[in-house]
């Protein structure tokens, strides 16, 4: 379902945070990799989408985050 | 199904567990049956055998806690991870832990989780299962609430821990999954069980089929969502196909067969009608304390269930059909309108027949019947123009 736009930066970090719990996705600290950081997480969203049955895409649309804001399983979805 | 990495199990057939606490949300006479009802799951499949202990370490310890509770995984406050386990192991291997920030229940409602369902998931997890791809097994990670009487483990999991454990000593491997006949006989918040068996649904009706009729249609934070038996047709401002999807993608307590529905957008809050019962959601929560009789809103006892519903945000009413008459209910003061029923043909000239579902789009109702629409002026009611009820669906 449709999104209150304000809260755009809130999912980000909410899907960061859940593919770190779930699909084993390391945030790069170090700034400068930054683009390095947006293509891993590309993939990660689309291990995540393959896993649920979802259009792979890679990309954050709200389809993926609506399933991200499930309530779930706390142990990963992926051998980690 | 899947397993952990190198697939670790217990390797003795008589596993022990022991609960260590219990949530101050249930009796926990109910906590421990739901959870004893949990290993019967995974032991009628398997020679595995589940003994409870009261003290000392026991293979599987059980508990509830919130935020930080001494291994690495937090639990996250309400919503978000219910519970988590450990694979098959020494120490804290098998060990499995409820969130207690959750609301646990014995029943599937839409308020809170059923403890039977997320105990039998997690045990999974104790005794060597990963999660499942499989949408509807037992093993897929996210909550869904199902009728939990007479439930049975779906085939995918069988596989699984028949693939870790083999089949029970005394009898072969006997399929436990639901059958559809077994769908519950009235009408209630549980899911229906055909939602969770690998039949076949019944086939979604092509978008531009000419006899496409509705059972229901509302707005719904921009978009318009069509809905037919358990099917739902997504029109969205921002993209130009059609999205299909079902009622219980959305909301899985709901069974499929909308009469009507209509959105109070102010509120964020739409109302669906089935009978004579009906539930307000908000995005994908339902507001507690639903359903409810529709005798709430003042319709006669003789009413039974409504054809449609739609809401005028200009006048902050909502007309409700019924057969050949319509009501007019004030949501500012949630109460019916003096001088009504009237039949609908008076003040909608046009408009001869009972209504199968209503729209307010743009400052025009759109009453469909069969597999016609009338647009109407809101203000006027004025009939302007005939067309074929899927012509918003890009036919």
């Amino acid at each position: 379902l449709p999104v209150i736009p304000e809260k755009e930066k809130e999912d980000m970090q909410f899907a960061k945070k859940y593919l770190e719990n779930f699909y084993d996705f390391k945030e790069e600290k170090n700034y400068l990799f930054k683009s390095k950081n947006l293509n891993h997480m590309a993939d990660k969203i689309r291990e995540m989408q393959s896993f649920f049955g979802l259009k792979v895409t890679g990309e954050l649309n709200h389809k993926t985050l609506d399933m991200m804001k499930q309530p779930r399983c706390g142990i990963p979805d992926v051998r980690s | 199904y899947s397993t952990f990495p190198q697939s670790p199990r217990w390797r003795k057939e008589d596993v022990t567990y022991r609960i260590l606490n219990y949530t101050p949300d249930m009796l926990q006479a109910d906590v421990e049956e739901a959870i004893s009802k949990a290993f019967q799951l995974w032991s009628s499949v398997t020679p595995l055998t589940f003994t409870r202990v009261y003290s000392g370490q026991a293979d599987i310890m059980i508990s509830f806690a919130s935020g930080f509770h001494g291994d690495f995984y937090s639990f996250d406050g309400p919503g978000g991870t219910l519970a988590h386990a450990y694979p098959p192991g020494s120490g804290i291997g098998g060990d499995t832990h409820f969130d207690e920030d959750e609301n646990w229940t014995k029943f599937t409602t839409s308020s809170g989780y059923n403890l039977f369902l997320v105990a039998a998931h997690e045990l999974g997890h104790s005794l060597g299962l990963g999660h499942s791809n499989v949408f509807g097994a037992l093993m897929y990670p996210i909550y869904m609430a199902r009728d939990t009487r007479d439930y049975r483990l779906p085939q995918d999991d069988i596989d699984g821990i028949q693939a870790l454990y083999g089949p029970p000593r005394e009898s072969p491997a006997v399929p436990t999954e639901m059958t559809p006949t077994e769908a519950p006989t009235e009408m209630s918040t549980q899911e229906e069980p055909t939602e969770t068996t690998p039949s076949k649904p019944p086939t979604r009706p092509e978008d531009c089929d000419p006899h496409l009729t509705f059972d229901a249609i509302t707005t719904l934070r921009g978009e318009i969502l069509f809905f037919k038996g358990s099917y739902v047709w997504r029109k969205s401002p921002y993209f130009s196909s059609i999205e299909h999807d079902t009622i219980s993608s959305f909301w899985p307590s709901l069974t499929a067969g909308f009469d009507a529905g209509y959105e109070v957008d102010k509120k964020d809050r739409v109302l669906f009608f089935k009978d004579n019962q009906y539930w307000a959601v908000s995005g994908y929560t339902i507001e507690p304390g639903f359903p409810k009789p529709i005798q709430n809103l003042g319709f006669p006892s003789s009413v039974r269930k409504i054809d449609a519903a739609v809401h005028d945000p200009n006048t902050k009413k909502t007309y409700f059909f019924v057969s050949n008459k319509y009501w007019s209910f004030k949501e500012n003061t949630q109460s019916m309108e003096r001088g009504y029923p009237r039949k609908i043909e008076v003040d909608f000239q046009g408009i001869g027949h009972a209504v199968d579902a209503a729209l307010q789009k743009n400052g025009h109702f759109y009453f469909f019947h069969g597999s016609n629409q009338y647009e109407v002026d809101v203000k006027t009611k004025k009939l302007i123009r005939i067309m074929k009820s899927n012509s918003w669906l890009n036919c």
